[in-house]
């Protein structure tokens, strides 16, 4: 089955990196992107659901305009030879035109309509 | 094998 090729641009593309000290909310910023002609739905996943406060973490980014996704970490005991493990996903889907509500859009959906693109997580002491 | 990695809804209230 033929997955839709994700259409929104996402910045950074692979890798969302936060700069310690974790003592306190570390907060990254993803950039989304509708290049096209046409309203996109999208939602945030994430393999760590409970350590991350995303906003915001869905909505519709309407043709040809940005959003920012403020992507906070929480604070927690950074073990720098822990490999963050965190992914994170952003799942998208053409709005239908006479779109009403968002979550019908969801419910509706057929697998190979959505879009996903991935990004893993990258924790970084400050310098010096 | 490598578990496939597991997705979950991000949430945008307090944690």
């Amino acid at each position: 089955m033929a997955r839709q090729e994700q259409v929104l641009v996402l910045e950074p593309q692979q890798e969302l990196k936060f700069r310690g000290p974790f003592t306190d909310v570390v907060t990254a910023t993803l950039k989304l992107t509708n290049p096209t002609d046409r309203n996109v739905c999208f939602k945030v996943k994430t393999t760590a659901p409970r350590r991350y406060c995303v906003r915001p973490n869905s909505g519709v980014i309407d043709s040809g305009t940005s959003i920012n996704v403020s992507v906070m970490l929480q604070p927690f005991e950074y073990d720098p030879n822990e490999k963050s493990k965190h992914k994170f996903m952003v799942q998208s889907i053409l709005a239908p035109r006479d779109m009403t509500d968002m979550e019908g859009v969801w419910k509706e959906a057929k697998p190979e309509e959505l879009m996903d693109s991935k990004l893993r997580c990258a924790f970084e002491m400050p310098i010096g | 094998a490598l578990s496939e990695d597991e997705f979950h809804d991000a949430v945008s209230g307090e944690l």
